[in-house]
Formats: structure tokens, C-alpha cells, sequence
């Protein structure tokens, strides 16, 4: 249930 | 030149058990305030972040910023041959392709010295947003570990909700479901063993076991550990390490399809 996030959309380069 | 000694070289041990089966290469930022590392795992879901303040090393030295990649299958080589009660000194000359590891005993009979080959670790170094969370959870770090242990034997998510009433941790599978609330401790005779909750907001969150339960592989490292939670944001799981550094890892949280 639910699709994993991935962190690189939260955390900026 | 690069050197750091660490008096009680367990905690490097413990602190290398704890990533090795998140990630396979770590790359050491060393500058004159300290050391820190930034490691995410292949599927870029957790991040790894390693803060060690140079006053938690006797002596430290570093005369120049220096990155020294390393893996951590030779580096858990390495270390395992140390006594826990061993302290643990790194040694890195400028312009050369090795790190030094000495260990040396209580009594300073016994020192050992390994040599491990330095890597070019290509990392992407990301930008950790500061954040204002909207629920703060610092509780024993050993319970934090059974809940994760516990409810990954119900599914493969675990649901965090925390309100007014405490944080509530719940998965659920073909076998069934389950529910565990944690409230606000009240008296306790040790402060390890308290639970405090700091709420601003309540949080409503999912994330993956299988991670977590990685993550638990710290609890050797401290006896409490800090849960942060942001709506829609990733989870920080953070346990202090001394009173010199840290070891926080952040995971992103599973989104609702």
C-alpha cells in the first residue's frame, strides 16, 4: 500500500 | 595530514554495523572541526548522515580539508580486529592512496596496524533542507526497535501517527493488523527510559519497514533514540552518538496512490 517516495524529491542537489 | 583518535573504538565498530547493510561505500569529509559522512542507499528511499565533532577525538589533526573514500566491507574487516576496549586511531597522508588504522590496547601492550586502499567514491552530495518538524518523539531506542521488529512481522508498512494522545505505530497484512500507542511518560527513574513527545501538528505518516528495521541496527549506539516527522516529509531517525556527534538517517515516507 502506497507508492515509496524517493528522497532526491525532497532533498536538492 | 589527517589523524584522529578514538579512546573508545567500539563506537566506530558499532557505527560501521549499523550502515553496512544500507550502503557499500562511504566517503570520510574530514576537516578541523570534525568528521562527517553523507551515504544514500542504491534505491536513493534512505540517507545516512554521520556528524563526529573533532572534541570527541584525543588527539585530532587535520591540517587540510580531506575526503578519503572508503568501502565498508575492508573497513568492517578492519575494524572487527580491534578489542572493544581498543582505542582506534586513522591516520591519511596527503597525496597518498591508503588509510592507516592502530589500535592499541588500555595497557599499551598490545597495537595492531592495518592499511586499507582509499577509493574514488563518486557521491552525490545532497542538501538536507532544515526543517521544522511537526512532531518530535525521543523514547528508548531499544522500544523503538521492538515496534519496528514487531510490526514487520504484520506487513511491510508501518503506519506513524502521532496527536494529542501519543504516537501510534500500526501495520497491517494477510495475517491481520496491529496497534501499538506509545503516551507521554510521566515519572521514570531514568531519563533514558522516558518517552517525550513534542507535537506542533498532528503527523500522519507511512513509511517501509524493511528500512527501519536497518535503521534499529544503531541501537547499540545509544540508549534513546529521536524520531522527527513532517507531513508529506521524510522521516529523521536520529541517535546521538556520545555527546560529540550523531548518526541520522532519513527516510522517505511511502505516498498514497
Amino acid at each position: 500500500k502506497g507508492t515509496q517516495a524517493s528522497l532526491m524529491s525532497f532533498f536538492g542537489k | 595530514m589527517f589523524e584522529a583518535r578514538l579512546i573508545q573504538g567500539s563506537v566506530l565498530k558499532k557505527m560501521i554495523d549499523a550502515i553496512k547493510d544500507i550502503v557499500t561505500d562511504i566517503n570520510l569529509d574530514c576537516s578541523s572541526t570534525g568528521i562527517s559522512v553523507q551515504a544514500m542507499d542504491s534505491g536513493h528511499v534512505c540517507l545516512v548522515l554521520i556528524e563526529l565533532g573533532s572534541d570527541g577525538f584525543e588527539p585530532y589533526r587535520c591540517d587540510r580539508n580531506i575526503t578519503l573514500g572508503l568501502g565498508l566491507k575492508a573497513l568492517s574487516v578492519v575494524v572487527r580486529c580491534a578489542n572493544n576496549d581498543d582505542s582506534i586511531t586513522i591516520k591519511a597522508q596527503e597525496g597518498t592512496d591508503n588509510i592507516n588504522f592502530v589500535f592499541e590496547s588500555p595497557n599499551g601492550e598490545k597495537t595492531s596496524q592495518f592499511e586499507i586502499k582509499l577509493m574514488d567514491i563518486d557521491s552525490e552530495h545532497l542538501g538536507i533542507p532544515d526543517t521544522e518538524y511537526d512532531s518530535v518523539v525521543k523514547m528508548p531506542s531499544h522500544e523503538f526497535q521492538r515496534i519496528c521488529r514487531d510490526m514487520s512481522q504484520l506487513g511491510d508498512s508501518i503506519v506513524v501517527a502521532c496527536t494529542k494522545d501519543g504516537i501510534q505505530f500500526s501495520a497491517s497484512g494477510d495475517m491481520g493488523s496491529g496497534k501499538i500507542n506509545l503516551r507521554q511518560s510521566s515519572l521514570v527513574d531514568k531519563e533514558e527510559d522516558q518517552i517525550n513527545i513534542e507535537l506542533n501538528d498532528p503527523v500522519h505518516l507511512t513509511f517501509a519497514l524493511r528500512y527501519l528495521n536497518y535503521f534499529t541496527k544503531a541501537t547499540p549506539l545509544s540508549p534513546t533514540v529521536t524520531l522527527s516527522l513532517k507531513a508529506e516529509s521524510p522521516l529523521c531517525v536520529t541517535y546521538p552518538i556520545g555527546d560529540f556527534g550523531s548518526m541520522k538517517f532519513f527516510l522517505a515516507p511511502k505516498i498514497d496512490d
